[in-house]
């Protein structure tokens, strides 16, 4: 299994880092081994899944493994399944870097950095930036995959058409074998009519591409940020449950091309 | 009164435009005059206020105002007391038109703009985008103080240092005048013991800083979105309620200075 999924859509808040770091937790304690890619300059991701400082990475984290294109370098363990290229706020000179300094394809330098390393991992997890800048277009290019994110309001369902936009655009110039894998609702408040609405009209008009799972909103899953993610008590389970089911449906349609 | 004021967070899904939105209308209906500058290539804005496509503003936006420094000919009027510069996703190629093609600052390229035209408002209302790249820059470069966004979770709480760092630093270099006015609590689900917590604790460090308002979670806010700012319903009004209180402590603050 070698498979590099990107988790993005450029509306904020809209559940990408959580999504991105539950499920590299869970396909972890399934027994596959995963790479997290923080290409984030905030760091969510790196303070997630490390319950870390991000001062800790400091000069150790991605934009390094770019600047040298040695992700080994870099990579930190959070277990012996988990592994982590961890971001911290110096990832924002990334677009400076890459347009001015850098003299090779700007599109593609993360996949040339991630290629030496790909085939020690199984899965390779990608959380992307609030934007369709030269980061999300890097990420697209290094993935086999793309997950959105579709909160049911109404500007992250706009948001999902220009994000497919991007996806075919690169298909078509850069990656050919980038696949828009599916969208994940989620932090959906279905006692609401207007999350319903959306919900519905996203599914009548992107169909198969919609996952059957659909991460409600639930308190502990924001929870985990803070304590990190726990499988301990009945709240634990019924957080993760829709994500453990979420991890099947992802593994079928990997497996299914 | 003349006083620019950009809603600023890097974190995304804060509340920036739904609150830039409300309170541009809030001083409008109170017989303000208001300028409300959409400057997120997602057009979020844009479409809240106008209810319009964002097509209508293809080459008729912020982004032609600033290549040609001539923002009253693309002016939008909403009504005789609120007017928009619009934005649309052509926005997305700002960062590169200032850092390559633009031979002046690239910091106060929106200042230079809006100066001509500033005189004619009260109120004018920035919108930013969930990053501290060069919108965000120019923004607080032609604002007279900023509000940043604190949605009670641990991301965002994180993201309030990085912005106050971000608008010292302008103030020292370049906008001796920017004030940080305050910290607007919003999407605050007063339920859970989280959001009190990162409250509490927000109001601990910051101090005065936080507006006594805090905008709690409510389904009409974001329905808002869809059906444009109302104010005839009773549920319309109990939304709207938090948000003129907010427009009261902020006058107060801006004239206090
Ligand atoms: N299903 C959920 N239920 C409750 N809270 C959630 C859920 N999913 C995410 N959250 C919370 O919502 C907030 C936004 O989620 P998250 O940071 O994962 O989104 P994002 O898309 O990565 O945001 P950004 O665009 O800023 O990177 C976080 O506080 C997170 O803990
Ligand atoms: N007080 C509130 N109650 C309920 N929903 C809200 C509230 N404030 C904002 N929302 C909704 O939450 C979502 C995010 O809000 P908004 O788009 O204003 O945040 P933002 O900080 O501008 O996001 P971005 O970082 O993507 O620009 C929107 O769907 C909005 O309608
Ligand atoms: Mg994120
Ligand atoms: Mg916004």
């Amino acid at each position: 299994m070698n498979f590099t999924i990107s988790w993005g859509i450029q509306k904020g808040g809209s559940g990408k880092t959580t999504s991105c770091a539950i499920v590299s937790h869970l396909l972890a304690e399934k027994g596959y081994r995963v790479l997290a890619i923080d290409f984030d300059s905030q760091g969510n991701l790196t303070q997630f899944l490390t319950q870390m400082s991000l001062f800790e990475f400091e000069d150790k984290n991605v934009l390094q493994a770019m600047e040298e294109k040695n992700a080994d370098k870099y990579i930190h363990i959070i277990n012996d399944r988990l592994h982590l290229l961890p971001a911290d706020d110096y990832l924002a000179t990334f677009s400076k870097f890459v347009y001015v300094d850098y003299d090779g394809n700007p599109q593609t330098l993360l996949q040339e950095t991630l290629e030496p390393i790909k085939s020690r991992y199984d899965f390779l997890m990608i959380d992307l930036p609030p934007n369709l800048g030269i980061e999300t277009i890097n990420g697209l290019c290094a993935s086999d995959g793309t997950i959105a994110l579709l909160q049911p309001e109404p500007f992250c369902y706009d948001a999902l058409q220009r994000y497919e936009e991007t996806v075919d655009l690169l298909k078509s110039q850069v990656n050919p074998n980038l696949r828009f894998l599916g969208i994940l609702t989620t932090m959906m408040d279905s006692r609401t009519v207007l999350d319903e609405a959306i919900y519905h009209r996203a599914k009548a008009r992107y169909e198969d591409l919609l996952f059957s799972t659909v991460i409600k909103r639930r308190v502990r899953l924001k929870e985990f940020t803070l304590s990190g993610i726990k499988n301990e008590s009945l709240k634990d389970q019924a957080a993760l449950r829709p994500y453990i089911d979420l991890v099947e449906e992802l593994i079928y349609r990997v497996k299914k091309e």
